[in-house]
């Protein structure tokens, strides 16, 4: 038996925003730690990462180690019809062909419920390795989707540079060249407001708008990102849950031919 | 012109 009960079911549904545009199926892994779900685009540019701990829903049961492959596109017309105020409960049958979705209003004067079939995905968890990145910067949200779509205009790339002094976002195209250029904050009064850059070795790396905008659907889930790069290898871009876990988007770099 | 690479470096379970 597996059963999940999350008081903030707004949260399952701006998960579900975060996920769908760059993966049309998935399969949520659950155990007594929580639930995850990790799964790479179809071209294998880009890799999902979500995890949402056991500790965060309001009730949390797994008796054994469960995968349910679902359908992002039928999952998400079913967290469509949750309004943003209910509790939503993921409930499962041990070795069950369906899930069901029952959704409460706060003042429990309404229930409604959604069973929804399985799909059977034969997909592995990759090993994600220990990386210490050369740069980490922390920036709001909502400032970093304005970036990716602002710089977006200009071209299919955008090349993002961290060196002490700050990070500069560049795109180049027909019309012409966009940078922002972000320095670390000096003083801030809210900490989610803050550029924060670590910097081991200054870094520079091309990707394609195209994902990036497509992780930003995750903004409404935490109001900081955090970007981390290394020469070469994938982009993490992470957004935290709060007080649940957090989704991560890697992205593989482009290079020069 | 740059070309897209792939996600590499993760490693399959063992």
């Amino acid at each position: 038996m597996f059963e999940a009960r999350l008081l903030q079911g707004s949260l399952l549904k701006k998960v579900m925003e975060a996920l769908k545009e760059l993966l049309n199926e998935a399969a949520w892994d659950c155990s007594d730690a929580g639930i995850q779900l990790q799964a790479m685009d179809n071209s294998h540019v880009s890799l999902v990462s979500l995890n949402l701990r056991a500790e965060g829903f309001d009730k949390y049961r797994c008796d054994r180690n469960l995968s349910m492959g679902m359908n992002l596109g039928s999952m998400s017309k079913i967290l469509k019809c949750a309004s943003n105020e209910d509790i939503i409960t993921i409930k499962a049958q041990d070795n069950a062909d369906t899930v069901t979705f029952v959704f409460e209003s706060p003042d429990q004067d309404k229930v409604s419920d959604y069973e929804m079939k399985l799909m059977n995905l034969d997909q592995e968890h990759l090993g994600i390795p220990e990386t210490d990145y050369a740069c980490t910067i922390r920036l709001p949200s909502s400032e970093f989707a304005r970036i990716c779509r602002d710089l977006s205009q200009f071209g299919e790339s955008m090349v993002i540079s961290c060196t002490k002094e700050g990070v500069r976002f560049s795109a180049t195209g027909d019309i012409g060249t966009g940078n922002i250029k972000l320095a670390q904050s000096a003083k801030v009064d809210k900490e989610e407001e803050a550029v924060v850059i670590e910097m081991q070795e200054p870094v520079s790396l091309t990707f394609a708008c195209r994902y990036l905008n497509s992780f930003t659907k995750a903004t409404s889930l935490s109001k900081s990102v955090q970007l981390s790069m290394s020469p070469e290898v994938p982009l993490v871009v992470e957004y935290k849950i709060e007080d649940i876990g957090h989704v991560r988007y890697y992205l593989a770099p482009k290079i020069e031919d | 012109m740059a070309s897209q690479t792939k996600i590499t470096g993760f490693y399959r379970p063992t």
